[in-house]
Formats: C-alpha cells, sequence, structure tokens
C-alpha cells in the first residue's frame, strides 16, 4: 500500500511534466 | 498512433485526471477505480502525445 501512494505521487509529478511540455 | 488531441485538450484532460489522484490515494491498490484510472491516463497520454512516445514509456513503467 506504501508502495501504491508513492507511485501515484510519482505519477501526479509526471502528469505534472507532460502539462508543462504540452504549454510550450 | 499520431497525436489526436490539441495542447489545450490534453492540458483540460490530464488535469481532470490529476484532480483524482486525492480520492484514489484513499483506495486500496487493488480497487478496480484504480485500475480504470490508469488504463484512462495512458489513453489521454497516447491521445496527446501519440504512440510510441517517451512519455507513455516513463508513465507506464512508473
Amino acid at each position: 500500500q506504501n508502495s501504491f501512494i508513492k507511485t501515484l505521487h510519482n505519477k501526479r509529478s509526471l502528469l505534472e511534466g507532460f502539462i508543462e511540455q504540452l504549454k510550450i | 498512433i499520431p497525436p489526436s488531441l490539441s495542447s489545450s485538450q490534453a492540458i483540460e484532460l490530464i488535469k481532470k485526471q490529476m484532480e483524482q489522484i486525492d480520492k484514489l490515494l484513499q483506495l486500496h491498490c487493488d480497487d478496480p477505480e484504480v485500475r480504470k484510472w490508469d488504463n484512462l491516463t495512458e489513453q489521454v497520454i497516447i491521445r496527446a502525445f501519440g504512440k510510441p512516445h517517451d512519455n507513455l514509456d516513463v508513465y507506464s513503467s512508473a
């Protein structure tokens, strides 16, 4: 469950990065 | 597969997926909602960037 939470936080960071790419 | 969304459409859909993460954090990792969210998020990434794409690989291996 702990790694699940880490994974979701990691995915959130990735998605934030994808949005930044799309803004360029 | 080429991208099928404009940048602004892609941003909106990715934001929508991100908004659901807090709710998912309350669930168990085996909850079908989690799998559903993950599959939909992958579809959004494919529509935003196309397939194959580094972003899709990075996301899938996360």
